[in-house]
């Protein structure tokens, strides 16, 4: 491994970051997922923490841009570099930009994420059947609004589950317009426009008006790639034209002739010798995950390997089930020094509970590292009520406060040593009130301990989550025996007993819970009331669900 | 036996052109990611340059054969997709 001359690094372990545009390549929310999971694998083996802001100048600036994008190191077109980043420090130090002429993805084709239909936002399932017919992309087969759609299983005709797909059509991102749809045709500068366009930008990005006349209303947004558009060329974001005719020669797929790179290619009208409009074929694309690791490795510190199989590597392989190099963590654990959370390793055997067990009281736990300290941080992995007491979870460590009073927190103590089976990270948990079991979710698993008895860990698909689901957010009991469990915008109710999702569920958590954040990374019961928690800030809300205060974590909770 | 088909490559309107030479492409590279500067920065004469000892490097740096020569490997490795952070500080 290599770090940049003078070891540059962080002076301060609690780093920020700021998604400052997103790629029409992915929905917005796996863009967010990707960077969040490559920021987790370098804070898993460092003390570093990565807290995303929304707004303001965060340490780590994201952006994804084309060719001249506001420095001088200029992107290449499709393909070539794929992104950059610069070293700790000040101003653009820090920062990382990706390049938007690449096709992003999970690194195995367009991950389509559908909106709508009954698949609960569930990814496309490619290829699927639907009467009789295999598809590999989204289509407008059986629709006349012409609205693209997918699978999310492998046969419609049996599941039955669909979504529909990114579409102008349906809605847009980023511009001022909160995502409502292109309007077609639309007016811009006294011309017509009946499709997405480039004219009046310079990067190249495709947008819409989202009402009839942007002259006068001045509401617009860009447009999101459908998964069959082409990329780059002159015709981004349209679709291949089959057949087209080029020099002479009708096509029925992509090909690369023509081209001395060999790269796949189409036209995107019927006869490119005259339109001369084309671009190159969707492809398994760059993983973001992969390339923002990567890059993340550079924004805190580490330059390019010369092991082969390290991360840090500067040319892209795709790998299917990643892991962090040796390199990387020793290069990274150089400047940074061990995560002082507990290492990776697998978790034990999962031990039935015997009844008749007791409950046994929490082992006796005492603080370690009295450094992390809870009132620095921004915000907490998991906030719930174990035992009456409020616990809070971060990167390894809790906190726990009594329920009355303005008793003053303890800790930190070690997660490990108090449940040995979980991962330094715990997104959601909570306490059954009748047995007293505790339910801990880390990412798509969870465990249950009874005493110092663990099952787990097991897949939330088993207690019938859906597969699109990265992590549980939150958590509140209903009553002795269901629980909601929240995720993304949604929340669904778990049947404690039975161990399975209720039928008639996900429903939104924005309208069964109007006023509070419907992308809280907290939710708990605490007092009668529920919490959802965004960045620093609580929302509050009574039984009657009323938003009855929104206030700070840090102040009004923890008392700091 | 079929006549070999005679390849036509065609100038696409809106692609970066990257049309170069070997040579060019293997020199373009080696300055971009700072193989060539260092050499030109400890010797301090830009006429003095080895673009075999940067070729070297690179070679090194990628776990390659250090030829020292544009090989069809190198090449290869130069046209893979990678990030654009150079390799060797500057």
């Amino acid at each position: 491994y290599q770090t940049f001359a003078g070891d540059l690094k962080w002076d301060h372990h609690d780093i920020t970051y700021r998604i400052i545009n997103y790629s029409p390549d992915m929905e917005s929310s796996l863009i967010d997922d990707a960077f969040a999971r490559a920021f987790k694998v370098w804070s898993d083996v460092t003390p570093l923490t990565f807290t995303r802001l929304f707004d303001g100048t965060a340490d780590i600036m994201i952006s994804f841009g084309k060719e001249d994008h506001g420095d001088p190191y200029p992107f290449d077109g499709k393909d070539g570099l794929l992104a950059h980043a610069y070293p700790p420090g000040e101003g653009v130090q820090g920062d990382a930009h990706f390049d938007d002429d690449e096709f992003w993805t999970l690194g195995k084709g367009a991950a389509v994420k559908t909106r709508y239909g009954n698949a609960e936002g569930a990814m496309c399932h490619f290829p699927f059947t639907f009467q009789g017919k295999s598809y590999t992309t989204c289509t407008t087969d059986g629709r006349s609004d012409n609205l693209p759609w997918c699978a999310t299983t492998a046969d419609y005709s049996r599941d039955k589950k669909y979504g529909f797909c990114p579409s102008e059509l349906l809605y847009t991102f980023g511009g001022n317009a909160d995502g409502a749809k292109c309007v077609f045709p639309f007016t811009f500068l006294g011309e017509e426009y009946d499709s997405c366009t480039t004219e009046g930008r310079s990067d190249g990005y495709r947008w819409c008006a989202t009402t009839d006349n942007f002259d006068i209303d001045k509401k617009y947004g860009f447009c999101p790639s459908r998964d069959t558009a082409v990329i780059g060329g002159n015709s981004e974001g349209e679709p291949c034209h089959f057949p087209f005719e080029f020099l002479g020669k009708k096509y029925d797929s992509c090909t690369s002739v023509g081209r001395g790179d060999g790269k796949l290619w189409c036209g995107t009208t019927d006869n490119y010798d005259e339109d001369r409009k084309w671009g190159f074929c969707p492809d398994k694309g760059y993983s973001l995950f992969l390339v923002a690791a990567h890059e993340f490795g550079h924004a805190i510190g580490l330059e390019h390997s010369t092991v082969r199989d390290a991360l840090m590597y500067p040319m892209y392989s795709y790998v299917e089930n990643f892991s962090l190099n040796k390199d990387d963590i020793e290069g990274i654990q150089y400047l940074y020094g061990r995560g002082t959370g507990p290492d990776p390793s697998p978790a034990p055997t999962a031990t039935q509970p015997d009844p008749t067990d007791e409950p046994t009281p929490p082992p006796t736990t005492r603080p370690v590292n009295p450094t992390k300290d809870a009132c620095k941080m921004i915000n907490f992995d998991a906030i719930t009520v174990i035992a009456g007491e409020l616990h809070f979870f971060k990167d390894g460590y809790y906190w726990n406060k009594p329920g009355k009073g303005d008793e003053e927190l303890r800790g930190p103590f070690s997660i490990s040593e108090r449940w040995p089976a979980l991962p330094p990270v715990i997104d959601t948990a909570f306490e059954e009130p009748l047995t007293k079991k505790l339910y801990f979710f880390s990412g798509t698993r969870f465990w249950v301990y009874t005493g110092k008895n663990v099952l787990g860990p097991r897949s939330i698909e088993k207690l019938g989550l859906p597969k699109s689901i990265q992590k549980v957010d939150g958590a509140l009991q209903k009553g002795t025996a269901k629980v909601l469990l929240f995720s993304g915008e949604n929340f669904w109710r778990l049947d404690v007993k039975a161990q399975k999702i209720d039928p008639g569920y996900p429903k939104q958590t924005d309208i069964a819970f109007a006023g509070v954040p419907n992308d809280s990374h907290d939710v708990f019961q605490y007092n009668g009331h529920y919490y959802f928690c965004r960045d620093r800030f609580y929302w509050r809300m009574n039984s009657r669900r009323q938003v009855d205060r929104v206030g700070y974590v840090k102040y009004d909770i923890l008392k700091c | 036996w079929s006549h070999p088909l005679k390849q036509v490559f065609v100038t696409f309107p809106g692609d970066i052109i990257k049309n170069m030479t070997d040579v060019e492409l293997a020199e373009s590279y080696l300055k971009k990611f700072g193989y060539l500067e260092t050499q030109q920065h400890r010797s301090g004469f830009q006429s003095m340059v080895s673009t075999e000892k940067a070729l070297k490097m690179m070679q090194r740096q990628m776990g390659l054969e250090e030829t020292g020569k544009l090989d069809k490997s190198t090449l290869e490795a130069m046209k893979q997709p990678r990030c654009g952070v150079p390799d060797v500080a500057n």
